[in-house]
């Protein structure tokens, strides 16, 4: 299985994800295979111990019906119960932009804060409201982002936005912390009459017994 | 932690495009373990743009919302499977399937319990087929099963059937492990409970003293 990986542009392997036979074909690409999304990943200096871009962002051309599922951690992070507002009073949003390197979690106020400066500053950005921006973080818990950091590095984060494979791999490989291989996978199938596209990626390695709700 | 975000470009409504992902996220990243220790920042994001067009979905239940569920589905449980597959120190991934339940919950229950056990998931990183771990902890996942119609396959080898222990070659299983192990391949266990139609699987993975290595000093 070591030897199926493929080297990715960005210096990580990939995960070695193979679906199941079915009436859908795999295709390449993750999150930008769907039509629609664009995405990039950018080395925002927020990782300590190396130089793999750890600032991603995926972007809807249009409004995107939206739905999310959420630790139950009652120690829930500053990113996620922002998020659990927002799709309180929305269903629908344009961006998710997402850091690795500092979970934002047991962060207090402080945290809640910078959670809504750095939604704020991408929606400016952007030209959409802030509650179309959803905000994910990972990393070390109880320590807070480094701001600075992430808001100098939005404008090139949005200026490399893309749908090719690129794009969605650099996105990929942004979001993982000790994960040594990238999480990316996308499929086609006809529904309908319709040709549909389903992508993603994700990450995690420790820390891993999810029980979202 | 896990992170993720599914982008899709159907056409549905928000409410079953939510009932879809919440169904798709229950067989796949909520039956993924690796540590037993749920994060503070655990959340998946998924976005339908409606770009390509075709009819709008509105029925979870009609032709159309099964064949998207089932694909959503298939796309989750890829990766969630690659998040157990890389689990910190690993050198393998624990597909544990149960079959026979009363119900899919159910099953998915002893199923991610059993991938869930610190003492199963040392035994397959040691290769020793000490089976009686699974057992055990389908035991105690809090669902209610006959023990005499238990069976547990551990590969290809039958370890256990109608609750009672069967004759194996210790030496293959073991080597059955020790391959998969070399390979950072997929150790199948595949229990069955009884009757009933309920069936799931979870995944997860091998406990090194990697793990441990990484997790004491991972600030320092």
């Amino acid at each position: 299985v070591l030897e199926q990986m493929a080297p990715s542009t960005t210096s990580m392997p990939e995960a070695p994800i193979v679906l199941p036979e079915g009436p859908w074909k795999q295709i390449p690409g993750g999150v930008t295979a769907a039509g629609g999304f664009k995405a990039s990943g950018a080395y925002a200096r927020l990782r300590s111990a190396s130089q793999k871009p750890d600032l991603a962002l995926v972007v809807c051309d249009h409004d995107a019906v939206v739905a999310g599922t959420f630790t139950t951690n009652l120690m829930a992070a500053a990113p996620v119960l922002y998020c659990k507002k927002i799709l309180e009073k929305s269903d629908r949003v344009r961006a998710v932009l997402i850091n690795a390197g500092q979970a934002n979690a047991a962060t207090g106020d402080a945290g809640h804060q910078d959670s809504l400066d750095c939604a704020s500053a991408l929606a400016k950005i952007l030209g959409i409201p802030m509650e179309s921006v959803l905000i994910q973080s990972t990393g070390v818990i109880g320590q807070r982002i480094k701001k600075d950091n992430l808001l100098d590095s939005l404008p090139y984060l949005v200026s490399e936005l893309s749908s090719d494979i690129e794009s969605a791999n650099k996105a990929a490989v942004a979001i993982t912390t000790t994960d040594i291989v990238s999480k990316s996978v996308a499929l086609e199938t006809i529904i309908g009459n319709t040709k549909v596209r389903i992508g993603g990626m994700a990450k995690g390695s420790g820390m891993i017994h999810p029980n979202m709700a | 932690t896990l992170l993720g975000v599914i982008t899709c470009d159907a056409a549905v409504t928000s409410d079953i495009w939510r009932t879809m992902v919440k169904t798709a996220v229950m067989r796949s990243f909520n039956q993924i373990t690796v540590d037993g220790d749920s994060s503070t920042n655990d959340t998946i994001l998924a976005l339908a743009s409606g770009a390509c067009g075709g009819d709008l979905i509105a029925r979870g239940d009609s032709f159309e919302g099964s064949q998207l569920q089932r694909a959503l589905d298939v796309v989750m449980q890829g990766l969630a499977k690659s998040v157990a597959w890389d689990g910190e120190g690993a050198t393998c991934l624990i597909a544990v399937k149960v079959s026979g339940a009363e119900t899919e919950a159910a099953a998915a229950t002893i199923a991610r319990t059993v991938a869930s056990s610190s003492l199963t998931k040392a035994a397959i990183h040691g290769r020793d087929p000490n089976w009686g771990r699974i057992a055990c902890a389908a035991g105690y996942a809090g669902v209610k099963f006959d023990p005499s119609q238990l069976s547990i396959h551990l590969g290809q080898f039958l370890l256990m059937e109608g609750g009672q222990p069967q004759p194996f070659d210790r030496s293959a299983a073991s080597h059955y492990l020790k391959v998969v192990g070399e390979e950072h391949g997929t150790v199948q266990i595949n229990i069955c409970v009884g009757n009933g139609t309920g069936c799931s699987e979870a995944w997860g993975c091998d406990l090194s003293y990697e793990y441990v290595r990484i997790n004491a000093e991972y600030t320092t």
